[in-house]
């Protein structure tokens, strides 16, 4: 934050475009600075209106050089933006070097990308030395706009302020580590339920929405995380994850593709089709997906059937898919999420989860979904 | 007589180096001339500040990946120090 933390004294605040740059259609920068300013929208408690006239708590304009305030632009380059801490008069405001090509795509500089910085400025925000951060001060022209979201020093940042938007009970939308009451509250919601959960070099990820709760059997505390502050390029709401630790990676499946890490590191040449994997066109995303180190064997669950991967051969056995109630019986709901270790399989159906032995063959115990949670 | 110019008066990036600092990481702006102090311990920290700052190498001298960084398109909002 700024010298002093200047923040808004109030959660809804006002904001007028000035001036348009004329090298996009008014309608276009209309949408970009609100799709900006929805960026903060999703974090905190604030909301914003538009004004059409008059003074609005953030004032908006595109200029070039000298334009009144004391600190001119400087050409094309450099300096892009500028913007002024939480206050009265010019505090608030956003300026724009309109000698930059504006464009809503990477051709050029994006107005998206930079004015979701400079309203995080106008919102309070300080510079932050974290280079994933959208507050890290240099335009990342390679940044993917379509997978963009804040970093989880953003959010903590903005959060340090207004604190986080009112919360659904099933929904961790409060990124911050467990020592905060509110993730506490959320995991150990009754009606909690996961996207995905695997297992992570003896951890166990639980993968909810845009974050991740992290729990190591020798830690008693999960901490919970944004899952873009460890994999940038991974999809928020995944479909299923697993673990084959004799490769050391993770896959992570959403919709028809995949994507693989190695503890931090992205692997190169993802996402890849889900049916290179053997799956049939039909099938157009899975629902879990767990693998058996010991018979290195990968389930992918889909709707009420399973297939079965051979990790040795890397390819589909023949003979399915199966019904999953016939080969784990007492698996009657759809799975969610599933994990294995100590010997069981664990099958997450909503805020459910069966503990299946798989040399018995039978379901051995019926749990909470959160029970790792310790609540 | 033509003042000669100093050894290393002419370094590229010196320019661009004094004002990155002074906008961005509070260098004092007192009218001397920069070059004359580049190796001074005050500039070196400032230049390790601004290095740590954009997770880069801190090594206190205008290397190629810290002009890199400084050629970069950015906010004008200072990273350090108040802001009036």
């Amino acid at each position: 934050t700024f010298p002093g933390s200047p923040k808004w004294r109030k959660n809804h605040l006002t904001y007028r475009i000035v001036d348009y740059t004329p090298d996009l259609p008014k309608e276009s920068v209309d949408s970009v600075i609100e799709k900006a300013l929805k960026v903060w929208e999703e974090v905190t408690p604030l909301t914003f209106s538009r004004l059409s006239e008059g003074e609005a708590d953030i004032m908006i304009s595109f200029a070039v050089g000298e334009h009144g305030d004391f600190v001119p632009f400087d050409g094309p380059g450099t300096v892009l933006a500028h913007a002024y801490a939480p206050g009265l008069g010019i505090n608030g405001d956003a300026h724009f070097d309109d000698d930059e090509q504006w464009t809503e795509d990477r051709t050029g500089t994006n107005l998206f990308l930079v004015a979701a910085h400079e309203l995080g400025h106008s919102l309070g925000l300080f510079h932050s030395a974290n280079t994933e951060a959208l507050m890290y001060p240099v335009y990342k022209s390679s940044t993917d706009l379509t997978r963009f979201r804040l970093s989880q020093d953003d959010v903590e940042g903005i959060q340090s302020l207004y604190g986080p938007p009112p919360a659904s009970p099933d929904v961790p939308v409060v990124p911050t580590t467990s020592s905060s009451p509110e993730p506490e509250s959320l995991m150990c919601s009754p009606a909690l339920s996961f996207d995905a959960v695997t297992t992570l070099r003896g951890e166990f990820l639980f993968f909810k929405n845009r974050h991740f709760w992290r729990k190591s059997l020798r830690s008693p505390e999960p901490s919970l995380y944004l899952i873009s502050s460890f994999w940038p390029s991974l999809p928020s709401s995944m479909d299923a994850a697993y673990e084959v630790t004799n490769r050391d990676t993770v896959f992570i499946f959403k919709g028809n593709q995949f994507w693989a890490v190695r503890g931090h590191e992205e692997q190169a040449g993802y996402p890849k089709s889900i049916h290179t994997l053997g799956l049939p066109e039909t099938v157009g995303k899975i629902d879990a997906a767990v693998s058996d180190k010991v018979k290195k064997k990968t389930y992918f669950f889909v709707e009420d059937k399973y297939w079965r991967f051979d990790e040795k051969k890397q390819s589909m056995e023949p003979g399915f898919p199966r019904k999953i109630a016939e080969d784990f019986p007492g698996v009657d709901s759809k799975v969610d999420a599933a994990f294995a270790a100590f010997g069981f399989f664990y099958f997450f159906s909503g805020s459910s989860q069966l503990e299946f032995d798989p040399n018995a063959k039978k379901v051995t115990h019926v749990l909470k979904s959160n029970t790792w949670f310790n609540c | 007589y033509p003042l000669h110019s100093r050894a290393g008066d002419e370094e590229p990036g010196m320019e661009l180096l004094q004002k990155y600092l002074e906008n961005y990481y509070g260098l004092a702006k007192d009218g001397k001339q920069f070059i004359r102090k580049k190796n001074s311990s005050p500039v070196v920290k400032k230049i390790q500040e601004m290095q740590k700052f954009l997770g880069l190498e801190m090594t206190g001298k205008l290397d190629s990946s810290t002009m890199d960084v400084m050629l970069k398109p950015r906010c004008g909002v200072p990273d350090v120090g108040g802001f009036t």
